[in-house]
């Protein structure tokens, strides 16, 4: 691109309307940021529909993305994830960078039937996530 | 000595950690922990089997257990908050051998007496028994009148026991109010908390019953000699309900998240800011924040 430049008049070096959204989503926040994902299942998909009765839907959902360079709290990171992302960048790339993965989660009901035909209702603990946070 | 003090500590925490690792699991199961111990989900994973082949259960009791999952959760599974926070767990038994042993009564309307033998073999350690119920059901033919009063004569019998001689007196319990359900059957709920507490407590296998269940309309004045007493026919022998409180980590404890925002396990969750820091700095090195100042 030198001849270019040399045709054209130089222009007077206006910066480019700044654009905060565009600014932060280009250096401070990647693309496919670290968010919740929705993964809809039926049990008949694992073939667990002769035990598992309700419910017949299931979102257990996931998280996925990049965590971006200054975690700060945004994700309610602690402070060794930004730590963590200076080894990788600047000491030692084989330390991996922080990931994303869920930080809460909520309980889930299910209706079962046991291998001698009684019926259990039970709720178990952390079947789904609800947050996300990079680690 | 302090070192082995210290020692002592790391091999505690190391236990505790073996303890509190419920995805430990992978390891055998001793024999303490009942094939129940694991939920499903994992017993799948563990065993990797889709689920191993099962009774079909009885369909008006699976029919009660969908309209009860109807009212505890929602489509997606999420547990609603309108049922007592205390037990988690419900678990229904049918009846897997019963004979009447007396015919019923037309003129006193007391059904027939089935012997009742359910298995509990599902029922955990970890689960504690907190009510238990017998769940009569009726045909749509019986068209109760608004207020009926049943007696439910009820006999604990230790199983295995010859039936001529039960082993503890009978006990008899008065049913005072009729659960209506917009279905064509109609329930009657019976508690019976009190005689199974101990045997379920006492981890019994088993449990070995004989019923019978006399119902008249419930009026202020006698009855008198001209009111027919109710012609109840049991459809099916009763099944056996136990509301219960799974303690094992696995299962969802909703006393504990109304009473604690957060659960051991979500401590290493996310802190809410550099404002929760100084919290965590404190208790992480426990040294008086006077005269330390960051």
């Amino acid at each position: 691109g030198r001849e270019t430049i040399g045709l054209e008049l130089p222009k007077p070096l206006v910066p480019a309307p700044l654009n905060l959204s565009e600014y932060f989503k280009r250096f401070l926040f990647p693309q496919n940021e670290c968010e919740l994902h929705d993964f809809r299942l039926s049990f008949s998909q694992l073939k667990w529909d002769n035990w598992i009765v309700a419910p017949h839907r299931y979102n257990p959902r996931y998280c996925k993305g990049d965590c971006p360079r200054a975690v700060g709290h945004r994700y309610g990171s602690p402070v060794h994830t930004l730590v963590q992302n200076i080894i990788h960048e600047k000491l030692d790339s084989s330390v991996p960078r922080p990931s994303c993965v869920p930080a809460k989660y909520s309980p889930l009901s299910v209706l079962t039937i046991e291998p001698d035909g009684s019926i259990a209702y039970k709720e178990y603990e952390d079947m789904i996530a609800t947050k996300c946070t990079c680690r | 000595s302090q070192a082995s003090r210290g020692e002592v500590q790391i091999a505690a925490g190391a236990e505790w950690e073996a303890e509190a690792e419920p995805w430990s699991m992978v390891k055998p199961l001793d024999k303490k922990d009942r094939p129940g111990f694991l939920p499903p989900l994992f017993k799948v994973l563990y065993n990797g089997q889709g689920g191993a082949p099962r009774q079909q259960p009885d369909s008006r009791a699976l029919r009660y257990m969908k309209r009860l999952y109807k009212s505890y959760a929602t489509k997606e599974g999420i547990p609603k908050s309108n049922r007592s926070p205390l037990y988690n767990t419900v678990r229904l038994f049918t009846s897997c051998a019963q004979h009447e042993q007396a015919p019923g009564d037309q003129v006193t309307g007391t059904s027939a007496s089935v012997d009742l033998l359910f298995h509990l073999d599902h029922v955990t350690a970890v689960e504690h028994l907190l009510k238990s119920v017998l769940l009569f059901t009726f045909s749509n033919s019986i068209s109760f009148p608004a207020a009926v009063k049943c007696v439910c004569n009820l006999v604990m019998k230790e199983p295995g026991f010859p039936s001529r001689n039960p082993r503890r007196a009978p006990s008899s319990f008065t049913l005072t109010s009729q659960l209506e359900f917009p279905k064509k059957y109609k329930w009657i709920e019976v508690d019976v908390t009190a005689p199974l507490q101990p045997l379920v407590a006492s981890n019994k296998r088993s449990v070995h019953m004989s019923v019978n269940l006399t119902c008249v309309k419930d009026q202020p004045q006698p009855p008198s000699a001209r009111d027919s007493p109710l012609n109840v026919t049991l459809l099916v022998p009763p099944s056996l309900l136990l509301y219960l409180n799974d303690t094992s980590a696995q299962a969802h404890h909703r006393w504990y998240s109304l009473h604690y925002k957060r659960r051991p396990s979500q401590n290493a969750g996310p802190k809410r800011g550099l404002s929760a820091c100084p919290q965590g700095e404190k208790s992480a090195e426990g040294v008086r924040p006077s005269h330390h100042r960051r």
